[in-house]
């Protein structure tokens, strides 16, 4: 799982998705998006952690700091990628993975 | 005449070759011009860079770092006996060590700052490495990345979605609008029989890709080749050749410098040291001028190992070595007279699906995509730049397949290259290869695809699904490049090369860069207990004053002798919040007390009436009453009485 809790960094160790959103309103302004988003993660059971770096709309959700069961986990998956799937504010999402670096 | 007194700088061999004279990135030249990077902030992406050793503290630049993986601002690489963590350092002394201050080496931009983005050293997301690629890209100009996937021969990956938005931000919005320069090393998987086509940050139009030489200028067995190879620089090779002598980290068993960085992680870091020193002479050159400045003044050299083909606007390329050794002279004396490119053009085919079949070699598959005249018409796109092809194909093996390229002139770029350890099943899935060997060539004309399968399986199981051509490039025409060329030849003197002659730079956009402060979920933390505690202590001290206040109320009628101000309590004189209270008690006369109470009300004032009120008396009450014995809970009202 990502261990994203925070576009600037690591934190909470659950999982976490990224999201781009499109303004509803059409005029895209970062405060609308940031109020979309905080709206979006709340919906979807998430905590909004920011925008992603430079990148206008995009913001990064992560689950609430808490341990939980596997099969708990499965569940809060599926019910997030239902919410956000489902939203018409949401051009595109996905669920943060680790990815593989190596130093050269 | 340079001449430095950092102990290990004539052991630099990559700057200043004193044993094979001219097998160096030949930069002593620059420097005697006082062009050392001045003004230009390079930014290494890393396991973090320890700013406080002394040949990177006076270079440091704050302001460009960043720690993801600790989420603050300090890039200090943390101690680990299994990682090691002193890749990062000794990438930024490559580029921007401090000379003349008697300490290890020299880096190539010795005059620019230095900053870090420590990211490798823990979990590494899209989204960070988003955020990595656009960390402080109004300050930081060049990001150095000696990193990228596994280069075991059998990983397909590069940048994911987010990453990809942020170095196509970078380049858009960075460095004011000229474009952030992105160097990535192209990869130590030699070895594996890996190629580096493979990996998303080499192919990615918006990466400078730097491969390695050794001190002999053949290509050492760690390096990987590509068709999307721009330079190469030198680094360590086999165990009888020299490695690049940098900085080095101080803690665990580090001493501050090593004689042995090697692998393409030390070819990029000197790849950006000589862009800084570019930067410093034309701060406005686009992240695609710099590019076509390499391209234009890498020098072929021989190697019996690499192919050179030189393309129809006169390039040569080989897919070991790029578009030849970088050369600072010829980069810094490039850009001085450089003016831009042309806006960036391009051209998108349709998504052209075949769903054909992949013949065993040394039968292939060749599928075309005309591009006509009136294809380009609308983005004026004549001359090539990158060309990148977009294939899904299925196939059970994958490092079975080789796939070639050719360019309306009819140059061949293996872009798909067969892999001896690539047995992954699922074939590719909208993977983008590129190629920069067409770069100049006309944009018109009939691409070709040939795809083989050269694996022993004895039938046939790939399949072409789809592939999509994208063009990349300018509406400059053959002329121009030509009439480009001449021009940087005639410069190569280093007539230019002084303060009085600089070309008219444009301003740059005024871009405003998000970085306010994000409450980490910690500080969320601590500003609630802060703010719990406060609470706390307010409620505490309110209480505090109520009680003393009703001790006061209850020594409010003094009838004869003076009044005493209450005792409080022992904490209170402590934290010296006794003064805080307006005494009630006085011995003065009544209407002297009634003038000086016509001010605005105090608290007391306001306590007073309801603490009279009230029949709950506290302990502190008994000790009042025995300042002032005579109290009563009826009110004085008459003048005789002592009024508190």
């Amino acid at each position: 799982l990502a261990g994203t809790g925070g576009p600037d960094g690591q934190g909470t160790g659950g999982p976490s998705w990224a999201v781009h959103l499109e303004s509803l309103e059409g005029d895209g302004e970062e405060e609308t998006l940031e109020q979309q988003a905080d709206a979006l993660a709340q919906a979807a059971g998430l905590v909004n952690a920011g925008r992603i770096g430079e990148l206008q709309g995009h913001y990064l959700f992560v689950q609430p700091a808490g341990h939980r069961p596997a099969l708990e986990v499965e569940a809060i998956r599926q019910q997030v990628e239902a919410v956000l799937a489902g939203h018409e504010a949401v051009r595109w999402h996905s669920e943060q993975r680790l990815l593989r670096r190596a130093k050269r | 005449s340079v001449h430095f007194n950092d102990p290990k700088y004539p052991q630099q061999w990559h700057l200043n070759n004193r044993r094979s004279p001219g097998r160096d990135i030949n930069v002593t030249g620059v420097w005697e011009r006082n062009v050392t990077g001045r003004g230009v902030t390079v930014v290494v992406v890393d396991d973090g860079v320890e700013h406080t050793i002394q040949d990177i503290a006076p270079n440091y630049s704050p302001e460009g770092s960043y720690d993801l993986n600790s989420n603050d601002p300090d890039p200090m690489p943390h101690p680990d006996v299994e990682n090691g963590n002193h890749h990062g350092t000794r990438c930024a002394g490559e580029i921007a060590a401090v000379p003349n201050n008697s300490f290890c080496a020299v880096g190539v931009a010795y005059g620019s700052r230095i900053a870090g983005i420590r990211v490798l050293d823990g979990p590494l997301t899209d989204s960070m490495e988003a955020v990595a690629f656009n960390k402080h890209y109004q300050i930081n100009d060049i990001y150095s990345c000696s990193w990228g996937p596994d280069d075991d021969g059998k990983t397909v990956d590069g940048p994911h979605q987010l990453g990809k938005a942020a170095l196509q931000h970078g380049v858009i919005a960075g460095r004011q609008g000229f474009g952030s320069i992105f160097v990535v090393a192209s990869g130590n998987g030699g070895q594996h029989n890996d190629n580096c086509n493979y990996d998303g940050y080499a192919n990615s139009i918006y990466t400078v890709t730097i491969g390695a030489v050794d001190e002999e200028g053949r290509m050492p067995f760690y390096a990987e080749e590509c068709a999307s190879m721009l330079a190469v620089t030198f680094s360590g090779g086999d165990k009888m050749l020299r490695s690049i002598v940098t900085t080095d980290w101080d803690l665990q068993k580090g001493t501050g410098c090593t004689e042995g960085h090697t692998g393409t992680s030390a070819a990029a870091p000197l790849a950006a040291g000589m862009i800084a020193l570019m930067l410093q002479v034309r701060p406005c050159l686009t992240w695609r001028d710099v590019q076509h400045i390499i391209v234009f003044t890498a020098t072929r050299y021989e190697d019996r190992r690499a192919e050179w083909v030189t393309n129809e606007a006169g390039f040569s390329h080989s897919h070991q070595h790029g578009f030849g050794l970088l050369n600072a002279w010829r980069l810094v004396n490039a850009a001085k007279i450089w003016t831009s490119v042309p806006y960036l053009a391009s051209y998108v085919s349709p998504v052209l699906k075949e769903n054909k079949a992949i013949p065993q070699s040394p039968r292939s598959l060749e599928v075309l995509w005309n591009v006509s005249r009136m294809d380009l018409e609308m983005s004026g796109l004549k001359t090539l730049e990158h060309v990148a092809v977009t294939v899904s194909i299925t196939h059970p093996r994958r490092g079975s397949l080789e796939l070639k390229l050719f360019c309306p002139s009819g140059m061949m770029s293996l872009i798909g290259a067969p892999r001896s350890m690539d047995s992954d099943p699922n074939g590719f899935n909208d993977w983008t290869f590129s190629t920069v060997r067409c770069w100049g060539e006309r944009a018109r004309g009939t691409y070709r695809l040939v795809i083989r399968d050269v694996g022993d399986e004895s039938f046939q199981v790939g399949i072409l699904r789809q592939w999509q051509l994208t063009l990349y490039g300018s509406v400059w025409s053959a002329v121009d490049i030509r009439d480009r060329q001449r021009l940087l030849e005639s410069a190569m003197s280093g007539k230019y090369l002084h303060d009085d002659f600089a070309l008219p730079c444009p301003p740059g956009l005024k871009i405003p860069e998000e970085d306010g402060y994000t409450i980490t979920p910690n500080t969320l933390k601590t500003l609630v207990l802060v703010g719990c505690f406060t609470v706390f202590w307010t409620v505490y001290y309110m209480l505090e004053v109520y009680l003393s206040q009703r001790n006061v109320a209850s020594n409010q009628v003094c009838r004869s002798g003076p009044c005493h101000w209450p005792h409080r309590s022992r904490k209170a004189k402590e934290e010296g919040t006794e003064l805080e209270s307006v005494p009630l008690c006085s011995s003065k006369d009544p209407d002297e007390v009634e003038t000086e109470s016509r001010g605005p009300p105090t608290t007391s004032d306001l306590l007073a009436p309801d603490l009279l009120e009230q029949g709950d008396w506290s302990l502190s009450q008994n000790k009042s009453a025995l300042d002032c014995p005579h109290q009563h809970l009826d009110v004085p009202h008459g003048k005789e009485e002592q009024i508190c």
